[in-house]
């Protein structure tokens, strides 16, 4: 409860009009973020206590991938194996895109049933690679399709890297 | 230069191959014109240190002209089609791309735009907008959602409450968008949902906007004392962030706002966990 209450505080002190419409000074939106940045960290624990009510205690600690908007993410890029789970937090079922940061690799998905997941590695659009700030070695994303994930519902794929061969050329503007 | 198009056996996008705009959605048989693109509307400083004349600022929109400024004449793009999703990558410049995809058998087209950090080296503040074009006959009303519970109606340079005297054509005419923005006539709705509430409005018929970013160099003296900046080690913050867009007939546009709305505020929560496990194991 004390990790929820943290958001929770940082979302109610979000509600005022400046953190809301930025008319606020750079260091008080900086400390916005960071409050809320701190909460959001705390849910993942949530998370991880309850996938091990359903899943069993040796379910892994679970992570957020927040640097997702730059197409960074520590566990997909640095892991051979790594496992993606998914919430559906709507009262009915959903088809979602999964995208996660890789680097250019063969992989093998398995989906909840152990069947083979099809996959695809599309490469990263070229101004990512131009960002300052971005540490990441992702040189693509790995996209497959969840399947009527159930409503409220939980999944969860199993991916490995099988192998890295060298990663084919950026491909040229069509019509450069 | 000949036109390129990706398809997902639902729908069909065209783009030029000469400017590399999007240029028409193809639905059930029937082409429909479909442009976007980006722009700038460059922002007042205000004079004699805002005495009179305020400043666009945090707390303030307000372009020094009515006409924003296209961003980019000649866009390259970079095609991938794959079994799942049809993509096009688009450069605008090199503040500025997108990627155009539409995935299997959906019937909406995601724009994922990525802007910043915005150039100043002219030392004028901008304020990045995307623009969508249709032939929808929207006689100048637009509809604004309030909290992702019901449309607003909004008709342009009007105020349901009182007469408006128009002295800012275009700021008078933005509204928050808190998840979606809608033009519709007798026969089609276009639809935006975004990923965050934005600023929007529909300047002339068939058209939406929707304001994306912004750098500004002078504080609008409404008590922040600062221009909204955002100069991160000297230079200014990137955004990137997803629209999707539906084109229906107007009697399915409802279900498929709805719905997509819901999936885009409320996406399935995405967590990830190294495992030393082989996949049957894990099973």
């Amino acid at each position: 409860n004390e990790h929820v209450q943290m958001l929770a505080i940082a979302v109610a002190q979000s509600q005022h009009h400046d953190a809301i419409t930025g008319t606020e000074k750079q260091h008080v939106s900086d400390d916005y973020a960071l409050y809320l940045d701190e909460g959001i960290g705390e849910t993942q624990k949530v998370l991880t206590a309850a996938y091990r009510k359903w899943f069993g205690k040796e379910f892994p600690e679970q992570q957020y991938c927040k640097m997702l908007n730059i197409s960074e993410c520590d566990v997909s890029e640095n892991n051979s194996k790594f496992v993606i789970t998914l919430y559906n937090p709507l009262s009915r079922a959903v088809t979602t895109p999964v995208r996660i940061p890789v680097k250019y690799a063969d992989y093998k998905v398995t989906g909840p049933n152990g069947a083979n997941v099809p996959y695809e590695l599309v490469f990263l659009p070229g101004q990512i690679f131009r960002l300052g700030g971005r540490t990441s070695n992702a040189t693509h994303e790995l996209v497959f399709i969840a399947s009527e994930v159930s409503p409220l519902g939980l999944v969860n794929y199993h991916v490995e890297r099988i192998n890295e061969p060298e990663p084919p050329p950026r491909p040229t503007p069509h019509n450069s | 230069t000949e036109e390129v198009t990706i398809e997902n056996g639902k729908l069909k996008i065209g783009f030029n191959g000469t400017s590399g705009l999007v240029q028409w959605i193809e639905q059930n048989g029937t082409r429909h014109q479909l442009q976007q693109n980006f722009f700038f509307y460059e922002s007042m400083k205000g004079y004699n240190f805002n005495a009179d004349n305020r400043a666009s600022g945090a707390y303030i929109f307000r372009p020094t002209k009515n006409q924003p400024t296209v961003i980019s004449e000649k866009i390259n793009l970079t095609i991938y089609r794959g079994k799942n999703v049809h993509e096009v990558h688009q450069s605008f410049s090199s503040w500025l791309s997108q990627v155009v995809r539409i995935y299997d058998q959906q019937e909406s087209i995601e724009f994922e735009w990525l802007v910043g950090p915005i150039p100043i080296m002219e030392w004028i503040g901008k304020e990045v907008i995307t623009k969508y074009t249709t032939k929808i006959a929207s006689n100048g009303t637009f509809y604004t959602d309030s909290n992702g519970r019901r449309w607003m109606k909004r008709k342009r340079n009007q105020r349901s409450s009182w007469n408006l005297t128009l002295t800012e054509p275009v700021a008078s005419n933005y509204y928050p968008i808190t998840s979606s923005i809608a033009i519709r006539d007798a026969i089609h709705q276009a639809t935006i949902i975004t990923d965050r509430p934005q600023g929007g409005t529909s300047i002339e018929d068939g058209t939406l906007e929707l304001m994306l970013h912004r750098r500004l160099l002078y504080d609008d003296s409404q008590g922040v004392s600062e221009p909204l900046d955002e100069n991160q080690y000297g230079e200014g913050m990137v955004t990137r962030g997803k629209h999707i867009l539906h084109f229906n007939e107007l009697d399915k546009a409802a279900k498929a706002h709805r719905l997509s709305a819901l999936h885009t505020a409320m996406q399935p929560v995405v967590t990830l966990a190294p495992t030393h496990m082989e996949s049957n194991e894990w099973v």
